[in-house]
């Protein structure tokens, strides 16, 4: 069983897993056609 | 046998309780990793393109920033100048450009509209975009299906190419959708 | 504490003003220009004074730029993400822009140490922001002040500029110390930002690539064990949690890349990793332990009569860069363990070798794992150099009736299932591509096996290598080729014993690994 350290790190760890790091944070600001991941279909080109 | 966790009983309960509980697929008999978006067939280093641990796909080109002179970062200057985007100003070469360099983008989506507004259709089948040949009478029609000559986009030789072609409108995407915290 | 009335107000004002120039057209990106008179202003101010008040202005400075993130976070909630994130980066990338001009314009041009010096007080104050704000927030932290902050000041410092250029390895210390100092377990509402930026392309790049003579590699080495050791509790566990399964499968995806592009990294850092890896992460530790040095052709190992006593690669020694004899401890025990290696006596070091393993009756935590591996890894190499002495080869032969194989067999047989397990796990560990240690402690596995006394240690042995065979690829060659010669040779009679046919599962996963195998 986790001990009560683990137990509350997993408690930070959930609450900053709903707001996850996003692939814009690492990158210079893009004015003009800024990332903006979406999930597109699965039968567009994916890569 | 041995009787415990640490003996081949022990694996087997595992093994057993991991065909019920996703959760511990993981661990038990891992991941397949070659579906984790990274090459490890490159003969290139991955870690100039990897897009972090949570990407799916390796960086895109426009994604990796290069060091440019000072003097080349006219953004700040000019941007005030730049008109807005705007897809449905663009020809239909931008918008295919926007397309498929923009996967898992939303402008990847945008583009997909401006092209369905136009009378094009994305096939989900041969993945292809395609569009009536104006003035050419089709061949065939009926309820599911028709047969005439269409207009496809070759992405690889980036033209319109013209082809008969058997339509199953079953397999054309419908009118794309842009989920409204997006627009 | 006690700021000198005003430095607040003085602050923030500075702060605005620094952001309107950066945006401002004619400064543009570079700023230098501006950069001049902005610290003329700082001056003018008084900021630049005394190092105390330096201190002060970037410890308020950063905490005025988390406030409007958070702000922003707070009023934006339903906004778009895009426009959100943009408001965000519009107040954080100025302050670093400041920062990393005031670190390349300090001092001389030539003197690295000034620079240095103000980088590691920056970094400082805000790692010592994040950890208070974590403290404080709790469950409301937000990783994206600090992420943008940390990582968008590296990329400046990266910057293909003489004058950066010649700090480039001390940027990398000041770095990797403090993320260090901001480790998973010290803050976990930080943990998925931690990861990407010690996995962000350019970090890894430097950390691993560019540095030369490998410099970088050992910083690099220790971070991985921080993420490791965060990861280990919960991966104990075996039932993942969504939050930990996202960290987990980020960590995967970064070992992918250190293994596709820095194997050796990976072989000469294997101890260590695997030393804080739970025993039940066998697809995490595969990956560790199936690099090879790039040169190498590693030999199939499913080549039929393969033989792998002539190969030329088992007579070389695998660079292992922990030192894993300060690991045997205590010393006392350390010198009684040597001393039964010189003269094989006392017997009653073998009888008490258990007693220095076990630790306390905690289920899960019985064992000393550290200790057991550092046992095993110094007695192995000590017997291969004995080996070598006597101008022979390790074989079956030869590693047999030493002090060395009395120790193995020992804890093979002296140890409850549970030690047996953890003792076995730490030989199989030493399963990798063909050198002196995959093949002497291959040998000694099937020798354990041959030799056992009882079924249960050869089902125990068993099990160890095939719960590391089971798991979706990759799997170390060292193992590949002890699992074919334990169930190919008759000598060990494999198919003989009751624990291959116990289940059908079992019967069934033996013949699939065996149709693979041969």
């Amino acid at each position: 069983p986790l001990q009560k350290e683990h137990q509350a790190q997993f408690q930070m760890m959930e609450s900053a897993f709903f707001h996850m790091p996003h692939p814009s944070d690492s990158e210079k600001l893009r004015t003009y056609l800024p990332r903006s991941p979406y999930h597109t279909p699965p039968y567009y080109l994916q890569s | 046998m041995v009787n415990d966790q640490f003996g081949i009983v022990g694996l087997l309960t595992f093994i057993r309780a991991a065909e019920t509980d996703p959760n511990l697929v993981s661990l038990a008999l891992g991941q397949d990793l070659t579906a984790l978006g990274l090459n490890l067939n490159s003969p290139d280093n991955l870690y100039p393109t990897f897009g972090g641990p949570w990407a799916e796909q390796p960086c895109r080109p426009q994604d990796i920033d290069f060091h440019v002179p000072p003097e080349y970062l006219v953004n700040s200057a000019i941007r005030d100048k730049l008109a807005g985007v705007k897809f449905t100003r663009y020809k239909d070469d931008l918008l295919f450009f926007m397309f498929y360099n923009n996967c898992g983008d939303v402008f990847q989506v945008l583009a997909a509209v401006e092209l369905y507004n136009r009378e094009w259709r994305y096939h989900t089948e041969e993945k292809v975009w395609i569009t009536q040949v104006p003035g050419m009478v089709l061949l065939e029609k009926t309820s599911t299906y028709e047969r005439g000559t269409y207009y496809f986009f070759d992405v690889h030789n980036w033209r319109k190419v013209a082809k008969e072609f058997h339509l199953d409108y079953s397999k054309l995407e419908g009118r794309p959708v842009i989920q409204q915290s997006m627009h | 504490y006690e700021d000198p009335p005003g430095l607040m107000e003085k602050t923030d004002f500075l702060l605005r003003d620094w952001i309107g120039i950066y945006h401002s057209q004619p400064s543009g990106r570079d700023s230098t220009k501006a950069f001049s008179m902005f610290v003329h202003q700082m001056n003018v101010h008084g900021i630049l004074k005394t190092d105390d008040l330096i201190t002060r202005f970037f410890r308020l400075s950063t905490q005025l730029c988390v406030e409007a993130v958070y702000r922003n976070v707070t009023e934006g909630s339903a906004s778009n993400q895009t426009v959100l994130r943009t408001k965000c980066y519009h107040t954080l990338d100025p302050f670093v822009r400041l920062i990393a001009l005031l670190v390349k314009h300090s001092g001389d041009a030539s003197n690295a140490t000034t620079k240095i010096h103000l980088l590691n007080k920056v970094l400082g104050i805000v790692a010592g922001c994040l950890l208070q704000d974590h403290e404080q927030r709790a469950g409301d932290f937000q990783q994206l002040p600090y992420h943008r902050i940390f990582i968008m000041l590296f990329l400046e410092l990266c910057s293909p500029e003489p004058v950066l250029e010649t700090i480039n390895y001390q940027v990398l210390t000041a770095y990797c110390h403090t993320l260090h100092i901001l480790r998973p377990s010290k803050a976990a509402g930080f943990c998925y930002a931690w990861l990407e930026l010690i996995s962000h392309r350019v970090f890894i790049g430097r950390m691993l690539a560019i540095t030369p003579q490998q410099k970088g590699w050992s910083m690099y080495a220790q971070l991985l064990i921080d993420l490791f050791k965060y990861l280990a509790p919960f991966l104990r566990n075996a039932e993942l949690a969504k939050p930990v399964t996202m960290l987990y499968k980020g960590t995967l995806r970064v070992l992918l890349v250190l293994l596709h592009d820095f194997p050796e990294f990976l072989c000469d850092y294997h101890y260590g990793f695997c030393d804080v890896i739970p025993p039940n992460c066998i697809q995490m530790r595969n990956l560790i332990l199936s690099a090879f040095p790039r040169n190498m052709r590693l030999p199939d190992p499913f080549t039929p009569n393969l033989k792998v006593d002539v190969l030329q690669e088992i007579t070389y020694s695998p660079r292992v860069i922990t030192n894993f004899a300060t690991l045997i401890t205590p010393l006392q025990f350390k010198k009684d363990l040597d001393s039964y290696l010189k003269q094989r006596a006392p017997v009653t070091f073998l009888s008490e070798l258990r007693s220095n393993l076990q630790v306390s009756n905690e289920p899960g935590m019985r064992y000393n794992i550290p200790l057991m591996n550092a046992l095993v890894m110094y007695v192995g190499t000590q017997a291969i150099g004995y080996i070598r002495n006597k101008s022979l080869t390790p074989n079956m032969s030869t590693i047999a009736h030493s002090a060395h194989m009395d120790i193995f067999q020992n804890l093979t047989v002296d140890l409850d299932t549970e030690g047996r397990y953890l003792f076995l796990n730490a030989v199989a560990n030493q399963l990798r591509y063909p050198n002196s240690h995959t093949h002497y402690f291959s040998c000694t596995l099937l020798y354990l096996f041959a030799e056992a006394n009882t079924e249960a240690i050869q089902e125990q042995i068993t099990r160890v290598l095939l719960e590391r065979l089971i798991v979706n690829r990759p799997h170390p060659w060292g193992l590949l080729i002890t699992f074919i010669e334990l169930i190919k040779n008759p000598s060990y009679k494999f198919w003989n014993h009751e624990f291959v046919h116990c289940a059908p599962e079992i019967e069934k996963l033996f013949e699939s690994v065996a149709r693979s195998c041969m």
